[in-house]
């Protein structure tokens, strides 16, 4: 795919390039054309696929180190709270992961936290059905600390094994949005055992630098234990994650890569890598 | 900030009056770096860059501005100058009704944009909308579209179930005309541009409602990407303009100077929250100062 055959200028022109397109972000691809630069120099490397795979190495070392198994709790209920910027695809994710538990075994409740939005409580209503989860709401406009309250009781009520909680989509510019968040963790901190076991940040692949902000205020507000980077059925390569896990070296957990109930994958590093390349 | 950084780099000029091709291409490769920052497509800014040094090579200081805020001068002019000069309202038809239809990637703002495109629509052009939903798909879409019209007693039409989107915007433009709404606003439902069944459905949906406004629906942060799919729902669908969501974030929205570029459609408003009435009309000079930082 890359044109060049020798290791000049060219070359690193093309990575770079390649790297920019794929919102992999200025400071990061100057920190690794620098690397390569000096590389290039000390080791004398005349072979260009030498410099590719040297770029694989670096950028699969900056992908989170910790494990991206999902925290679920042994005979306990696991809370997991679904959050991100408007339209990422948080309610959409949360039915595929109803449907992965659900198809791994665990008995699954979801709780349509979502109380602003219009229709957000039929959206993840249509989703329960479809997946086969009872889904616990309140009404339209009512107070999401109340409801992850209710579902949270209800959850244990039902001896379920996890409660997947969505949130509205809120700009992690706004104070009192994050605010309303902080209180909804502290309510299902308070109600389940050492709860939400999951903080699960929801990042659109089309994003560009912005994702670096919005990973950064939502961890300041919370302890974000794992991403899910959306959309990567599309064109875009979310080559923002390698700035994002500077951030708040949190692992990505799951990919979203269409609209359907079994469009999510567990992230695999190599295939990020080899789609970035691609 | 692009003014420290410039100021930085300037702090060395000599006292020549001129501004010299190095202290240029210095002071250009901070800018480069705050458009990417920005998320202004790599290839658009590589462009851009060379027509502002052109430009500021050999210009005069101007006796009133330090280097660093001639350089800014030139680049926010010649930023927006290509977002658009003028402002661009919605086309109304001559014969009514007036069409509009939405169209972009799942997610983007389309049906919050509607209803809000709606609410300017009577408010502003004293018009008398209808919003119709389109999107079959996703789950309570049509449901969505409803409430937010019944929140501003605003009409929405409805197919029945199992109805395609063309038909549906076909018997909603003949009701229109048999009750006399002048605009008819289409809800679409999202879709990748290189999902070649959607995007021949919604090439059929135009051919069949004649819009006079498509506007493409666009999140303020999306990243390079934005020019690979506006590129294709361009040529899908020839728009007539764009719409940039959620600017109340704080995305410094470079894609919309990559769109721009690469399909030289005009910006017609922005979105600037959740509610109705977060719908502005687009401001070129805002927009630079917000993309150079
Ligand atoms: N192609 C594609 N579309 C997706 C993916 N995930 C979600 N979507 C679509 O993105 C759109 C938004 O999804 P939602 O689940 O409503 O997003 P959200 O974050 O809950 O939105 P808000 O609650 O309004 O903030 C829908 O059209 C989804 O079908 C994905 O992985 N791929
Ligand atoms: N903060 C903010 N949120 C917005 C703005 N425009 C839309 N939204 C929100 O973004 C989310 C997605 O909006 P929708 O109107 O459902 O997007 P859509 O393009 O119709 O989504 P699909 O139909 O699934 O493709 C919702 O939570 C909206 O409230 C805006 O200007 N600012
Ligand atoms: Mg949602
Ligand atoms: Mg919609």
């Amino acid at each position: 795919v890359l044109g060049s055959t020798k290791i000049d200028d060219n070359l690193l022109d093309e990575l770079e390039e390649m790297l920019f397109e794929a919102d992999v972000g200025v400071k990061t691809t100057q920190e690794l054309l620098d690397f390569l630069h000096k590389k290039v120099d000390e080791e004398e490397i005349t072979d260009p696929q030498k410099i590719y795979e040297l770029l694989r190495d670096q950028l699969k070392a900056r992908l989170a180190k910790f494990s991206s198994e999902p925290n679920l709790q042994k005979d306990a209920l696991t809370v997991m709270l679904i959050i991100g910027v408007n339209g990422v695809g948080k309610t959409t994710t949360i039915a595929k992961l109803a449907r992965h538990f659900t198809k791994a075994g665990q008995k699954v409740l979801l709780a349509a936290g979502d109380t602003f939005r219009a229709a957000a409580i039929d959206q993840i209503s249509i989703w329960g059905d479809r997946v086969g989860c009872e889904v616990i709401h309140g009404n339209e406009g009512g107070d999401p600390g109340a409801l992850v309250f209710d579902a949270i009781h209800a959850a244990k009520k039902r001896e379920v094994d996890i409660l997947i909680v969505d949130t509205a989509g809120r700009m992690h510019v706004k104070a009192n949005l994050m605010a309303e968040l902080k209180k909804v963790q502290k309510i299902a901190e308070k109600e389940s055992n050492g709860g939400p076991h999951e903080i699960l940040l929801v990042l659109d692949a089309t994003t560009g630098q912005n994702a670096v902000q919005q990973a950064r205020l939502f961890n300041e507000a919370l302890p974000i234990s794992g991403l899910v980077v959306t959309k990567l059925d599309g064109t875009a390569k979310g080559g923002v994650l390698f700035a994002v896990e500077e951030q708040i070296n949190a692992p990505v957990k799951f990919i979203g890569v269409g609209e359907k109930m079994d469009d999510l994958m567990p992230f695999n590093p190599e295939q990020f890598l080899e789609a970035l390349f691609s | 900030s692009l003014s420290a950084k410039l100021s930085a780099v300037f702090d060395k000029l000599r006292k020549s009056g001129k501004l010299t091709e190095k202290d240029i291409d210095a002071a250009l490769n901070e800018v480069k770096m705050a458009l990417l920052e920005a998320d202004v497509n790599f290839k658009v800014v590589k462009n851009f860059v060379k027509n502002v040094k052109e430009k500021a090579v050999g210009a005069e200081i101007l006796s009133s501005l330090t280097p660093t805020q001639q350089v800014i001068k030139i680049v926010l002019d010649e930023l927006t100058s290509l977002l658009g000069k003028e402002r661009s309202k919605i086309q109304i038809s001559p014969k009514k009704p007036t069409v509009i239809m939405m169209a972009g990637l799942q997610g983007s703002g389309k049906t919050t944009t509607t209803a809000k495109l709606g609410l300017y629509m009577r408010k502003e052009e004293k018009k008398n909308p209808i919003l119709v939903a389109c999107d079959i798909y996703r789950p309570a879409a049509i449901k969505q579209l409803q409430v937010l019209g019944d929140q501003l007693s605003m009409k929405v039409y409805a197919g029945e179930a199992g109805t395609r989107p063309a038909e549906i915007a076909r018997q909603a433009i003949e009701h229109a005309r048999e009750h006399d709404f002048d605009v008819v606003i289409l809800d679409t439902a999202g879709r990748l541009h290189i999902d070649e069944q959607m995007m021949g459905e919604i090439k059929e949906l135009k051919e069949v409602a004649q819009p006079h406004e498509v506007l493409l629906v666009v999140d303020a942060m999306t990243g390079q990407d934005a020019v690979n799919m506006a590129k294709s729902f361009n040529e899908m669908l020839e728009l007539t303009g764009l719409v940039l969501t959620k600017l109340d974030g704080d995305a410094r929205g470079g894609a919309a100077l990559s769109i721009r570029e690469v399909t030289g459609k005009p910006v017609k408003f922005v979105g600037i929250g959740e509610k109705a009435s977060a719908l502005e009309p687009f401001y070129p000079e805002r927009m630079a100062q917000r993309i150079l930082g």
